[in-house]
């Protein structure tokens, strides 16, 4: 018997939104804990990973395990019948569930939808835990915009990190451009940019990634980008109260 | 020129 309930169910909207353009088909985990998902896009470059942790829900049961295969474009046809205020409930009765239940409530009205499931033998990646040398914590709709301008000069973007704070930088057929992000301490959190450089990196990464994952900007005003030399980065937003939902982009290295 | 590796060549499989 498992039970989820999203207080806020525009919440998950925007997460399925956020992922939608990278990965296809997922198997959402659901444990004691809460809920996870990891799942690579199609090319192989990239990784999603979310967590949301049972704290964070309305109301949570989860007797056993259970790994729930979906595909994403159904799920986003069953969630366009819900409304951005709705209260979201996941459930299913049985161990091996064969479909998901959803309710969608609001003040005027109760919907209930289920969605078929699907059994996907996807290999899951073991993520280690590491110590990155580059973390920088930086508004998200600032990352996005400059994601989104330079992808329009190269498709290739580079990262270089210093004290200082981080450069975005594109050399193209057309030309070539850099943007320079200062640290500043404001008080306005959602505004602030912070940079802790143990070790500088210079990283190179196709932007495309980036933009396919930029609507999760609509999930957390900053977004923390954590890097180490000829690592993959790691772009994560916090959800507030609940997880994080993490990109894993492997760099492009010069062979 | 430059590679774009997968990202399995930087984490195994469980």
């Amino acid at each position: 018997m498992f039970e989820a309930k999203f207080e806020d169910g525009g919440l998950f909207k925007k997460i399925v939104e956020a992922i939608k353009e990278l990965v296809k088909n997922v198997n959402l985990e659901a444990n004691g804990t809460g809920i996870s998902l990891q799942a690579m896009d199609t090319s192989h470059v990239a990784l999603v990973a979310l967590q949301l942790n049972e704290k964070g829900f309305k109301k949570y049961r989860c007797e056993k395990s259970l790994t729930m295969g979906l595909s994403i474009e159904n799920l986003q046809k069953i969630l366009k019948c819900s409304g951005n205020d709705d209260q979201i409930t996941l459930r299913t009765q049985d161990e091996e569930p064969t479909t998901l239940s959803f309710t969608f409530e609001s003040k005027n009205r109760i919907s209930e939808f289920q969605l078929n499931l699907m059994s996907l033998d996807q290999e899951q990646l073991g993520v280690p835990d590491t110590e990155y040398s580059s973390v920088v914590r930086m508004p998200s709709n600032e990352f996005t915009k400059i994601c989104r301008e330079l992808g329009n000069i190269n498709e290739a973007i580079g990262i270089e990190t210093s004290k200082e704070g981080i450069k975005f930088y594109v050399k193209g057929d057309i030309g070539e451009g850099q943007v320079s992000v200062k640290i500043n301490d404001t008080e306005k959190p959602e505004e602030r940019v912070e940079c802790e450089v143990d070790e500088p990196v210079n990283l190179s990464f196709a932007v495309r990634y980036f933009n396919l994952f930029n609507k999760a900007s609509a999930l957390s005003s900053q977004v923390i980008l954590s890097m180490s030399q000829d690592q993959p980065l790691v772009i994560e937003y916090i959800i507030e109260e609940m997880g994080s939902l993490k990109l894993y982009l492997a760099p492009k290295i010069n062979d | 020129n430059t590679q774009q590796p997968t990202i399995n060549r930087f984490y195994d499989n469980q």
